[in-house]
């Protein structure tokens, strides 16, 4: 068994939480702070049989990955603003950190 | 030196974070919730030296372990129910996750 | 890559973040309690390649390490408890503990 030590960002939690549930893997969530920006954060322990390591990876890459997203400014701002302001801009979301340990026995009591 | 990631029942953190520290065992814990159940629950990190990885396991187990236990509803919810609900219903509680991982060095500074 | 779970006091908590953090290392930091004091401290997770675990666990020791201080009693305490209250007492401060864990695989999606 491995252990998939998993740093998202909160706003992606939810998601990977129920995605990984859904498919009947094991998941526990602490709540963490980024060193540098310290913002909240989230930890999940993911505890995974050898051979679905790379499926859990998947699922974290698809709910949580590191995305660009363009961002129209509101229309509201955009009044503010004048001309400039309906332009979009492109921003990077998600990201997530996984490390990976291995579990020398796992038991259930 | 051994890390046991031990994942068990806020009902049962008490009892089992006292069983360990009278017995002299390092104990340091996190407040975690359930993927699943999304209900909180308490995360134990346990660095213990290898001959006595089995004996915390056992006091883990004593105190955390999955049990059943005769419900035997109040007697003010029988007068409410009638003669039904008298019957004793079989419950299960506790429970405890042990993820075992190899401490490559443990210093205190 | 390593993975260094350390535990600290809370009131050197924000200066080790801090120092790793202006050198470039990667932190997140999780709320904990101690098992046998039952008080609040913090826990680290800070991913370190091999070659620079010595150098953090550096930084951990300037910030965290045990040391003792003399604490000579305020003025006004000495006011109000007489001849004698005016001895500074030795008393000891900080500590940390460092788990080294072997990281098998670390990815960033
Ligand atoms: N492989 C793993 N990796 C990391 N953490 C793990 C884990 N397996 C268990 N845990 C942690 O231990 C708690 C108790 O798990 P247990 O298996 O006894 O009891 C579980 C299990 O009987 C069931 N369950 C958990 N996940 C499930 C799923 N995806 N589908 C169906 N049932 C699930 O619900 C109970 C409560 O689960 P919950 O997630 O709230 O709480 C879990 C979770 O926090
Ligand atoms: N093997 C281990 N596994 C996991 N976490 C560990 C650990 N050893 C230490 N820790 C963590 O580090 C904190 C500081 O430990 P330290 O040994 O410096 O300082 C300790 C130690 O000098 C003493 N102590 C700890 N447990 C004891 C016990 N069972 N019996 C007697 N003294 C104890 O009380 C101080 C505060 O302990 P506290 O538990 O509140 O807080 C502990 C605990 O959160
Ligand atoms: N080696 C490691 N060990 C333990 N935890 C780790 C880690 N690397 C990353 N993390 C965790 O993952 C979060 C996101 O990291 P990411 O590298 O995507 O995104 C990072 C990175 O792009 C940048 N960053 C982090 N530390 C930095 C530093 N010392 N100097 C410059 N930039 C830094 O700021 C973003 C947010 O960092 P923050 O610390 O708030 O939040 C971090 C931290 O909680």
């Amino acid at each position: 068994m491995k252990l998939l030590l998993t740093i998202v960002q909160d706003t992606d939690a939810g998601k990977l939480q129920k995605a990984l549930t859904e498919r009947g893997f094991g998941v526990t969530k602490l709540s963490s702070t980024g060193g540098f920006l310290r913002q909240g954060n989230t930890t999940f322990l993911i505890g995974v049989e050898g051979e679905e390591v790379r499926v859990v990876k998947e699922i974290i890459t698809t709910n949580c990955g590191e995305r660009t997203d363009l961002l129209v400014p509101g229309a509201a701002m955009a009044d503010l603003e004048g001309v400039y302001a309906a332009q979009a801009t492109e921003v990077t979301l998600g990201g997530a950190i996984i490390f990976t340990l291995d579990v020398e026995d796992f038991v259930r009591v």
